[in-house]
């Protein structure tokens, strides 16, 4: 059987809201070492890749590898159903065609519990190379989330470009045109309000707005996001989720005829 | 004007 209990479920509830909008569906494969997703968008443009540890958990019990094909608006019709302090847990048995959510209140005094019907998804598994990346920023979240919101309401690409200057947001519409630019700058007494560009060669790219717009609603998640850039590859924007795991959005850059 | 790449063009399916 398969069981994952978490104390934060709040968490659980932000991760799906981060991706129900992107991918409609996608497995769950847990394993011994913890739960995994990979799912692309419907137009195969971009990729999520969700790794929750093990020992992120509370407690964290698999008998067997299964894939649980989730449909994620579903799961976010039953998680809303979780209080915002609810310990929740999951459970299957080995190849149910159910997922059990148990939602604890804080003080115990509230327990309710789900079944979410899964579905059998063929999904398409892509190999991603571990790679030295030429840029690699570190940005407060937030602010990840104002250039991209609001250079949305100007074009529909953006060209990011990452030189020993900063790193640039480009963008043009019928309106005009914007730039944005954040320097290196690790003043900020709190790293997760530094911007930390480490780079390795210049490297400049364009990608359609709208998915990297989409990308922020994993803000909730974390203070920080990091964004690992090479010419002729997706982008890699990444929220690490604490010490239980991470969620990386990979997007395919827009390539000249 | 820039096409929209695709995943399959980057990463091998496994």
């Amino acid at each position: 059987m398969f069981e994952a209990r978490i104390t934060q479920g709040a968490v659980l509830k932000k991760l799906v809201e981060a991706l129900k909008e992107l991918v409609t569906e996608g497995n769950f494969d847990v394993s011994s070492t913890g739960l995994q997703l990979q799912a692309m968008d419907s137009s195969h443009v971009c990729l999520v890749s969700l790794a929750l540890r093990e020992d992120g958990f509370e407690h964290f019990r698999c008998d067997r590898n299964m894939a649980m094909g989730i449909h994620f608006q579903n799961l976010s019709k039953i998680l809303k159903c979780a209080g915002n302090e609810d310990t929740i847990t999951l459970k299957a048995e080995d190849n149910a065609d159910q997922l059990t959510l148990m939602f604890e209140s804080s003080n115990q005094d509230r327990i309710s519990d789900f079944d979410l019907k899964l579905m059998s998804i063929e999904s398409e598994h892509l190999g991603i190379p571990d790679q030295e990346y030429s840029a690699e920023i570190k940005m407060p979240s937030s602010e990840y989330q104002r250039i991209v919101r609001d250079l949305t309401s100007i074009g529909d690409t953006v060209l990011i470009s990452a030189t020993k200057e900063g790193i640039k947001f480009s963008t043009s519409g019928d309106v005009g045109t914007a730039n944005v630019t954040l320097r290196h700058n690790t003043t900020p007494e709190k790293p997760e309000e530094q911007t930390i560009i480490d780079l390795k060669e210049p490297v400049a790219l364009t990608f359609a707005l709208r998915y990297l717009n989409n990308f922020a609603k994993a803000t909730p998640l974390a203070p920080v996001v990091k964004l690992s850039l090479t010419k002729d590859l997706p982008i890699v924007v990444e929220y690490q989720i604490g010490e239980l795991g991470a969620v990386k959005f990979y997007l395919a850059p827009k390539i000249d005829d | 004007k820039a096409n929209q790449g695709r995943l399959e063009s980057f990463f091998t399916s496994l």
